[in-house]
């Protein structure tokens, strides 16, 4: 089925965290 | 090599094929790796989340990929 509002909100903010995360995790390797 | 294990890699293709908004639940991750166990997988979700390759998304059963 669909989404409601507050799971897509969850899930981007989910989504963003990981980005940062993994953006962290590649500085460290530099 | 991008550092991860075959397993990790194996676990990180599978949740990246998942086309839903709400990504892959666990249980189909095990079903589709069959010779794996819960433990394994688990423990292969974790690591790929703490380096932001997934992420947990409408509860902390249901992971999707940040690279796509």
């Amino acid at each position: 089925g669909s989404l409601t509002a507050e799971q897509q909100r969850r899930i981007e903010e989910n989504r963003q965290r990981a980005l940062a995360r993994r953006a962290e995790r590649l500085a460290q390797q530099e | 090599s991008n550092g991860l294990s075959a397993t990790q890699n194996q676990v990180l293709s599978l949740i990246r094929s998942c086309p839903d908004a709400q990504g892959i639940h666990i249980h189909d991750l095990k079903q589709k790796l069959s010779g794996m166990s819960i433990a394994v997988i688990k423990q292969a979700v974790e690591f790929l989340c703490n380096e932001g390759h997934v992420f947990s998304t409408i509860d902390e059963e249901h992971f999707r990929s940040t690279d796509n």
